[in-house]
């Protein structure tokens, strides 16, 4: 799966996921990407979001949707509503995966709770970073 | 900051140890390029739904990503795309899933995102409705790659089942799946 969240020079947020699925899948199987609150979401409000990983958990728990309402709702910022969703709801299911995202401030999250998880952001500095593994 | 961009290439079975360091520099590279793909657009200022498109354009288009060329294979040894696109500013949203032939299905996602009253379009349907919005369309085959022609060869066989479910008993709930995995 790949993903991306973007804030531009208007203020304006989106986000965007794009996937294979899951290997061997059968049935028509359907994750949580095209599942719009699961695995991708925006509100200029509160963030935007693209998550990867096991999307029946992702899909169970409206994941990008879950996030943006803490933060609407409980005024959390866009780490700790990440954290509290894909750290804890998620790690709690034993739901593996993570996802990227983005408010209308610029903050960037991305958060994972599974081994490694392909990730980089950049600003309008222009200095991209670009990750694979925790820490 | 004036504006910014985030994104991510999947989350699973990455681990250390699993890739030699010439292959997490293609990885690095790759990443590195979809960045500045999206920079470009938004120091130019592009719109943010047309960053994201651009960005994921670059990693559909990778092998290296389990998205456009180089997905996963289903149980019939084809690919089956799906994507997702919504633009925060008017909460609008597009997807597709079970895409078969369009190029880059984000670009579908975003054409139906904007073209037509719908969110979410599945399957043949879809696929027309790619084709009449003018978007790439290619053989199946197109997103193929020895990878993951391999991969699903190995996990079809006995052994590789099981070690699916070694795997799923480490990794998930063993009573909600029968037989299936993430390895992409």
């Amino acid at each position: 799966t790949v993903g991306c969240a973007a804030l531009d020079k208007h203020g304006n947020i989106a986000s965007g996921t794009s996937t294979g699925g899951m290997t061997n899948k059968k049935w028509g199987r359907v994750g949580d990407v095209p599942i719009i609150g699961a695995g991708t979401y925006a509100n200029n409000k509160t963030c935007a979001i693209s998550a990867t990983g096991h999307g029946e958990f992702f899909i169970r728990n409206v994941v990008a949707h879950d996030i943006s309402a803490l933060m609407e709702y409980k005024s959390l910022t866009l780490q700790q509503a990440a954290d509290e969703v894909v750290m804890k709801k998620l790690m709690g299911q034993k739901g593996s995966g993570g996802v990227i995202g983005i408010d209308k401030y610029g903050n960037i999250v991305m958060s994972f709770n599974s081994d490694g998880m392909f990730r980089g952001y950049i600003t309008d500095k222009g200095e991209p970073f670009t990750a694979m593994y925790k820490n | 900051v004036e504006f910014g961009l985030v994104i991510h290439g999947g989350a699973g079975n990455i681990y250390k140890g699993r890739y030699s360091e010439d292959e997490e520099k293609e990885y690095r590279l790759k990443l590195e390029e979809a960045l500045q793909a999206g920079y470009t657009i938004l120091k130019n200022g592009g719109t943010s739904p047309e960053a994201v498109e651009k960005v994921i354009h670059v990693l559909e288009d990778s092998p290296l990503f389990n998205a456009g060329k180089g997905a996963v294979m289903t149980s019939e040894e084809t690919v089956e795309l799906d994507a997702a696109i919504m633009d925060g500013s008017n909460l609008n949203a597009g997807t597709c899933a079970g895409i078969k032939h369009v190029k880059n299905p984000i670009s579908l996602a975003k054409a139906i995102m904007e073209k037509s009253p719908h969110v979410m379009l599945i399957g043949e349907g879809a696929e027309k409705f790619a084709e009449e919005s003018g978007l790439e369309m290619v053989a199946n085959e197109y997103f193929f790659t020895e990878k993951r022609k391999q991969e699903i060869k190995i996990i079809k066989t006995k052994e590789g089942e099981e070690n699916l479910k070694v795997y799923r008993d480490k990794s998930f709930q063993d009573d909600m799946y029968p037989v299936d995995g993430k390895f992409g």
